[in-house]
């Protein structure tokens, strides 16, 4: 079962989190006890001065986002992060006061786990709020889809492909992109066969809409089923569509308590 | 900026990188 939710996060995150678990084994079987370790300054500054920006950086999305989600998740990373950098600051001027201090290198380990911890806090968050931008899109289509009960004439069908039609093929990209970035199969594959359908669908619902509205036209007899046949798509395009939204709330973690 | 959030935290990730490096090397030396 994948570690890291989207394949962004898991190239960022994944060799440092492969580095610090190996760390943590070397130091938890004593492998680097009794042994100096030098003045680590001029690295934690790195980290120190990575860690300024990505918080400036968040703190500018939040102030400039409209999601309140991300408006009230992002500050606790920003904090864990910061406290974790403290830390290591801390961690490097006792080991220049003594190379053989273990509670620095505690501190080290520690402030190494959190910055890992928090960076994938904010990515993660960050990550949720663009998720919702597609669903706030897939809820969209959502609402369009029932206008079609009240297309009654061949203008109105026609105003409504053209509106339908763009709406349609944001959704169908933003999906895509989305199903690309996912790291777990069975989610990419749900999203995939979703969205397919829902591709499929489409040119079917406009040929039912049209079949009802030239009945209704005419006068002619089958207009019930005709109504019955359109209905019957739009339910399943909408069924599809809420599915999409329901498998890009899924994370690792929900799959994993499914199972 | 969604590219500019990814983009630092890449840098931070890199810089933490370098730091466990700088602890292991030494160890393991």
């Amino acid at each position: 079962m994948p570690v890291f939710h989207t394949k962004t996060i898991e190239g960022i995150l994944e060799p440092v989190a492969q580095q610090i678990c190996h760390l943590v084994i070397m130091h938890e079987e004593g492998e680097v006890d009794g042994k100096a370790i030098p003045d680590l300054t001029g690295p934690v500054a790195a980290v120190q001065a990575a860690v300024s920006n990505l918080v400036r950086v968040g703190k500018e999305t939040v102030q400039t986002t409209e999601d309140q989600v991300m408006k009230r998740d992002m500050p606790p990373a920003f904090i864990k992060v910061e406290n974790s950098c403290s830390k290591l600051v801390q961690a490097a001027q006792m080991l220049k006061a003594d190379p053989y201090s273990v509670p620095a290198r505690d501190y080290l380990i520690d402030g190494s786990r959190g910055i890992l911890s928090g960076t994938s806090d904010l990515l993660l968050t960050f990550d949720e709020a663009e998720v919702r931008k597609v669903i706030r899109v897939c809820k969209g289509i959502l609402e369009y889809l029932t206008v079609a009960e009240v297309v009654e004439t061949m203008e109105d069908l026609i105003t409504y492909t053209k509106n339908l039609g763009p709406g349609m093929t944001k959704m169908s990209k933003m999906i895509e992109e989305r199903q690309q970035e996912l790291t777990h199969q069975e989610h990419r594959q749900m999203l995939f066969n979703s969205l397919n359908t829902v591709k499929q669908l489409l040119p079917v619902l406009i040929s039912a809409i049209k079949i009802f509205v030239a009945i209704k036209s005419t006068h002619s007899a089958g207009v019930d089923e005709a109504e019955r046949n359109r209905c019957f798509t739009f339910e399943k395009m909408s069924a599809e569509i809420s599915e999409i939204i329901r498998v890009l709330q899924l994370t690792t973690w929900d799959e994993d308590t499914w199972a | 900026d969604a590219g500019e959030m990814v983009r630092q935290a890449r840098v931070l990730a890199q810089a933490t990188s370098d730091l466990v490096n700088a602890m292991r090397s030494d160890a393991e030396a």
